[in-house]
């Protein structure tokens, strides 16, 4: 890709572990619209994953957008989708361009 | 008014 096109990639996180293991900050309204990973715990199940870092934006989870969403929506979204029981897995669209796609 | 700042919200999973 070129210098000026934002890369995205699927990262699917096994639930490797009781705790998913990330903290994100931002949201709809806010400086950072769209959340943004903030730490990646030793442990968890992201970490076990090895292909989230810490500085990317998630664009999507489990194929729902982030876009629009404020915190607390956001938070919950990937909360539940860690929680359910229909997939031993979840999805996350992430870039590690600090943009809006 | 401006939007409520949720800046400093983190959250943790």
């Amino acid at each position: 890709p070129g210098l000026l096109e934002p890369t995205s990639s699927l990262v699917r996180v096994a639930k490797s572990a009781s705790t998913l293991g990330i903290a994100i900050e931002g949201g709809a309204n806010t400086r950072q619209p769209i959340p943004r990973i903030v730490t990646i715990q030793r442990g968890g199940s992201a970490h076990n994953c090895g292909q989230l870092k810490v500085g990317q934006v998630i664009l999507e989870v489990n194929g729902a957008t982030m876009r629009g969403r404020e915190h607390r929506d956001a938070a919950r979204l990937i909360a539940e989708a860690f929680k359910t029981k229909e997939r031993d897995y979840v999805d996350f669209l992430v870039t590690d361009f600090n943009v809006a796609l | 008014s401006p939007p409520k700042d949720y800046e400093d919200e983190v959250t943790f999973f």
